[in-house]
């Protein structure tokens, strides 16, 4: 539909300029408190002096956020969206112009806390990242199956918590197996910096000249 | 907008049929893996023989959640939205035809995983409820202002995970009174069936004949 196809034509241009800028783009998207930006403030610390990182993080209010991943970055837009329940590849293209993309390597977009809006946006990324966490329950990903269907990779979060929680990895494996059968699911914990394959999965990402 | 506005109008028309029908309408609203049907299920035990419940869940895909809530409750409807962010009021039209609301004394709608897009989309409901979790993070509150400031009640579920995640009770309140000085937050947990104070709520709203 309409807005649709003005939102992928807006990221085309992004993808565009984002190649010749020589930074490979991520776009992360996850239930509201699932980590991502947990996930992203352990990436950015990890990532210090080997990758040049950026990010845009939307969220419908505040900048607590932006404010989180400023400490470990200096390239970081916080986008609110009100009543907007994902990114848009307009809003995006805004906050690049608040970026300098050239400097780059690896920018990452933090989307709104939404399983399933965001999945439907091209924003110009390079790779789609859905996160889900075990205190959400192991139904979350047979139930988006947009989400399983187009990310590039599937991280698992709050792997410290599997003890006092009831999720079963077998069944959380076998919905996806039954999605895609080349999914490539990464367990971690975020906010205990236990994310060594997310960052083996990044670095030959990190577009350097 | 134009789809906001038929939306409404057939809302009018849901409220109306419920209102003949002398039903209680509850929209509960919470992200993925909040505890919306763990919250139902022990709800429904808590009410049977007190109170006729009747439910409609709305999902993006699978009926995993019609039939857990289904063993507790005759009258069950699920619901599939599949990329749809939100149940909206012609969806809950035609789940009514699936039921005999004039048995009913309670009706409980359990929308989409989502805290943003349900939130504008009303369905004929009396009353709209706010779910949280304490796995979530303490900001949810701040970041869903449309939510807080539109809830008849809010409620705080896995409290019973306190003790293992960094949560403070202190700053989701003080987001939650920032908003709004009249808010009321009932705490739970509700796969542990700790939800007295959430049955004290609904009891009086239990409407019967
Ligand atoms: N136990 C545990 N808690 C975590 C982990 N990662 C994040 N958390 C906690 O989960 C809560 C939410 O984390 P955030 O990073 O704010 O989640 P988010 O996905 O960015 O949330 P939104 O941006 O609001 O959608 C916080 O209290 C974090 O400390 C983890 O690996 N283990
Ligand atoms: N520790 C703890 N876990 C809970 C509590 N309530 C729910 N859970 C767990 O949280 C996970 C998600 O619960 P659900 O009831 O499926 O959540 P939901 O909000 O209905 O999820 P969707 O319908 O998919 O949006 C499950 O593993 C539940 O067992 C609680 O009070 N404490
Ligand atoms: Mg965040
Ligand atoms: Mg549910
Ligand atoms: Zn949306
Ligand atoms: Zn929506």
């Amino acid at each position: 539909e309409n807005v649709l196809k003005l939102n992928d034509e807006v990221a085309l241009l992004n993808r565009r300029q984002f190649t010749q800028a020589g930074v490979f783009v991520v776009d992360l998207i996850g239930a509201p408190g699932s980590g991502k930006t947990a996930l992203l403030e352990a990436t950015l610390k990890a990532l210090a002096g080997r990758c040049r990182t950026g990010v845009i993080v939307g969220d419908p209010a505040t900048s607590r956020d932006g404010e989180r991943l400023g400490r470990y970055c200096e390239q970081v837009v916080q986008v609110n969206t009100g009543h907007g329940c994902h990114l848009d590849a307009n809003q995006v293209r805004q906050a690049m112009g608040r970026l300098n993309v050239t400097d780059l390597d690896l920018l990452f977009i933090e989307n709104v806390g939404n399983l399933i809006c965001p999945v439907g946006f091209d924003l110009g990324q390079n790779a789609k990242v859905g996160l889900f966490s075990v205190s959400e329950g192991d139904d979350k990903a047979a139930k988006h199956p947009h989400l399983v269907l187009t990310a590039d990779v599937l991280l698992l979060n709050k792997i410290d918590l599997l003890a006092y929680v009831s999720f079963s990895r077998d069944r959380f494996m076998e919905d996806i197996r039954h999605l895609r059968a080349d999914a490539e699911v990464i367990e971690l914990a975020a906010s205990k910096g236990l994310i060594k394959a997310w960052i083996d999965w990044l670095l030959p990402r990190c577009r350097t000249r």
